[in-house]
């Protein structure tokens, strides 16, 4: 008599925690966070996507209530049945969830009374997306309370439950349905880190700065693209060097995960060997999967052989799937196979003619070019050359942030952030054909 | 196996009704009788869908479980009185 499958049409969920425990010694942004976390553990297997909202109706309405709380499941004190969640359907509550607020809510807590919010929150939001109770022995959508399955950040679905939500809904790109799931322990526990907080769309700050006017903190190609960073912003261009928005968008908004204080980055780069993106911020450094950080980041720098004090600038060449990596006036290769330092590094100087000593940043190109960042100028070193191209170095706003060189000159950097791009300054830029240029914050 | 305690009797049928192994207390006529078929029949679905020894005998191990914190939702969909023929 197994129930018919029942699952979200959709695949943008939102959520929203309508009422918080109230003697609980967990706030409410633990239970944010764990609420995020637990949902995470499905929208990383599966093609999920989950954002919290406030105020305005959820698909996943979350609840800690009491007793009799007008749905046909009352709960009962301490103990017995701990919470519940709805399965997707026609319901006004499908997809809702329900803990007991009498129960001893707990997190990384070595009380053996009391409930792990995360491992129940876990169990509850599979029922929220279609799973059933199973009798299977390592799943999580046993009925039976099990007690803490471990750190948020580094939980891994059992085998049986990825199958389960994979029938359901599919595999999440990016996921192989027959890799091993990673069981590697953390040494210690990581810093629960807040949730992406989506509850406001607050203005850009007056102090962003000028694209034609500063010197940049990053630069990288990413999926094709080129990002700009400097402090809490970025610039993006398409892979056409089109500039996405005159406006900068916000760091932490985009890329999920970087510490909210964080004010910039160091050096950013895409790992050839598995398209992750790897940031830099002094001796500590994230991987990000997509736009996501991956679990037990940060770390720090001497991961890769590198001494404290972190990188200037970090450039893959994904021809030998080797990483350049630039600190003042020395520089190392990494090989991202072997996993350390190639011998003979640190050296002194770029291995290419030209290149300034030192750095803010550098990328591959897709013209197959390396391109150097340093103040207001770029240097160009074609594929397979051992020095920089006649002409260089030129300017980075330019040629590739759509400024006037009256703009790019310090003396003409008086122009408003958003002031329409003059035409005829850039090959091929959206303002030469006439077009406005769009604006994209998120 | 010694016969259970009634009260542990009520505890077991309640809490099979309440999770999809018995019809609910309130199905059908008041006062409705689980037979002991139907009943060591519920216990033992229970007892395989938790790991357990299918004995259908309500024994300690399987009233522990009963006792052991849970989610409110049933294992099995609402069971419904079996219709038998004649």
């Amino acid at each position: 008599q197994a129930p018919a499958p029942t699952r979200w049409n959709k695949r943008n969920l939102s959520w929203r925690v309508r009422r918080f425990p109230r003697d609980s010694p967990l706030g409410r942004d633990t239970v944010r966070a764990l609420m995020h976390y637990a949902l995470k553990v499905w929208g990383d297997v599966a093609p999920l996507n989950f954002h919290e909202v406030a105020g305005s109706p959820a698909d996943i309405h979350i609840d800690f209530s009491k007793a009799e709380h007008n749905d046909r499941y009352p709960f009962d004190g301490p103990g017995g049945t701990v919470a519940h969640a709805f399965l997707p359907g026609d319901r006004r509550a499908a997809g809702d969830t329900h803990f007991d607020d009498d129960e001893a809510w707990t997190f990384r807590s070595a009380d053996e009374h009391g409930m792990d919010l995360f491992a129940v929150a876990v169990h509850e939001f599979g029922h929220a997306i279609g799973l059933s109770h199973v009798a299977a022995a390592r799943s999580i959508m046993q009925p039976y309370y099990q007690g803490p399955v471990g750190d948020p950040l580094h939980y891994g679905l059992p085998y049986a439950d990825r199958v389960r939500v994979w029938q359901l809904y599919g595999v999440r790109e990016s996921v192989s349905p027959t890799a091993p799931p990673a069981t590697t322990e953390p040494k210690e526990p990581a810093l629960l880190p807040e949730p992406p907080d989506n509850r406001s769309s607050t203005p850009p700050r007056k102090d962003v700065p000028h694209r034609c006017t500063t010197h940049f903190d990053a630069v990288a190609q990413i999926r094709g693209e080129a990002f700009f960073f400097k402090g809490k912003y970025f610039w993006r261009l398409t892979r056409d060097r089109h500039l996405v928005s005159l406006q900068p968008a916000q760091v932490q908004r985009f890329w999920r995960g970087l510490p909210l204080h964080l004010d910039g980055v160091d050096a950013v780069y895409e790992r050839a060997i598995d398209h992750k993106i790897v940031f830099f911020k002094g001796d500590r450094y994230w991987v990000f999967k997509d736009t996501n950080v991956e679990e037990g980041f940060p770390r720090p720098v001497s991961d890769f052989g590198l001494p404290p004090g972190g990188v200037d600038a970090a450039l893959s060449w994904a021809h030998s799937d080797k990483t350049y990596f630039f600190k003042d006036q020395l520089y190392w290769r990494y090989d991202e196979h072997a996993r350390r330092m190639d011998p003979g590094h640190p050296a002194r100087s770029p291995p290419w003619r030209g290149v300034p000593s030192t750095l803010d940043d550098a990328m591959r190109w897709s013209d197959g070019a390396a391109y150097f960042f340093r103040g207001r100028e770029y240097w160009k070193v074609l594929d397979g050359e051992p020095a920089v191209a006649p002409g260089y170095p030129q300017s980075t706003a330019r040629d590739w942030l759509v400024c006037r060189d009256s703009q790019a000159d310090p003396a003409g950097a008086g122009a408003e952030a958003g002031a329409p791009a003059p035409p005829g300054q850039h090959d091929r830029s959206h303002s030469e054909d006439g077009y406005q240029v769009c604006a994209c914050s998120s | 196996a010694p016969a259970p305690r009634a009260e542990d009797l009520s505890l077991g049928v309640e809490w099979l009704s309440r999770f999809g192994y018995l019809p609910p207390a309130a199905d059908g006529a008041a006062g409705r009788l689980q037979t002991q078929e139907e009943l060591s029949e519920a216990i033992g679905a229970m007892q395989r869908f938790a790991g357990l020894e299918a004995t259908g005998v309500l024994d300690e191990a399987t009233l522990a479980l009963m006792r052991t914190p849970r989610c409110s939702l049933p294992d099995l969909p609402a069971a419904t009185p079996a219709r038998r023929r004649r």
